[in-house]
């Protein structure tokens, strides 16, 4: 059976928030390192990968491999009956129709208990390679979606280019063109409104704006965002959580003239 | 014009 007990109700509700507009149906799949969710939106654009890790819950036990298929918008209702505080315990059996939630307030002793249906998903797995990225960018979460929400409103593409000196988004619209330009800074009194730049080479790069603002929903989850970048492969946008869990999202770029 | 590439053209299936 799988238990899985967190202290904060907030991390599933937000992971779930940022995905759902993304992606709908979707297994968690379940084993002993912790959760795992790997999905595509419907276009086959972007990829949204979440690890939950068994060391986030406390405690956390899996007895056997299982993929729990969840319909995101269900679980989004069921997830707004827990306060953002409560302790959230996951429970399902080897072979289960149902997954148990169960939201604790140990303040004023209630206890809520709801069991979501399951679905049987055939979901096809994407092997996602170890790459060595020209690119690694870590900036202010809040920072980069205030850039990529400027942005959409001229043009629905944002070119990313960077280079020792700094990262420049642009684009070009029918109303006219913008751009944004972040050089690395440090703050030694507030480390999370650092840019920082690692590269080994120059890239540039297009990609589809309504995505990256889709992405940014997960700005709650963490103080900053990491973006890794090489020419001509998919863009990491990733979001790190407690415990070495994680919500990545990649994205496939526009390529062309 | 660019185009929009798949995701699913960069990562293999398992």
């Amino acid at each position: 059976m799988l238990e899985a007990r967190l202290e904060q109700a907030d991390l599933l509700k937000k992971v779930v928030d940022a995905i759902k507009d993304l992606v709908q149906d979707c297994n968690f799949d379940c084993n002993d390192s912790g959760v795992a969710l790997q999905a595509m939106d419907n276009s086959h654009v972007a990829l949204v990968s979440m690890m939950l890790k068994a060391e986030s819950f406390s405690p956390y036990r899996c007895d056997r491999n299982v993929a729990l298929g969840v319909n995101l918008t269900s679980l989004t209702k069921v997830l707004r009956a827990a306060q953002n505080e409560d302790i959230l315990t996951l429970k399902a059996e080897d072979a289960p129709d149902v997954l148990n939630l169960v939201f604790e307030n140990t303040d004023s002793d209630r206890l809520s208990e709801y069991d979501l249906k399951l679905m049987d998903i055939d979901q096809e797995h994407l092997g996602i390679p170890d790459t060595e990225y020209a690119a690694t960018i870590s900036l202010p979460s809040v920072e980069f979606r205030r850039i990529c929400v400027d942005l959409m409103a001229l043009s629905e593409s944002v070119s990313i280019e960077t280079s020792k000196d700094g990262i420049k988004f642009s684009c070009a619209g029918d109303i006219g063109n913008g751009a944004v330009t972040l050089r690395p800074n440090t703050n030694v009194e507030k480390p999370d409104q650092n840019v920082e730049i690692e590269l080994t080479e120059p890239v540039a790069l297009t990609f589809s704006l309504k995505y990256l603002v889709n992405f940014c929903k997960a700005a709650g989850l963490s103080k900053t965002v990491k973006l890794c970048l090489s020419n001509e492969v998919p863009l990491l946008v990733e979001y790190a959580l407690a415990g070495s869990s994680y919500l990545r999202f990649y994205l496939a770029p526009k390529i062309g003239d | 014009a660019k185009t929009q590439q798949s995701i699913s053209s960069f990562f293999t299936k398992k």
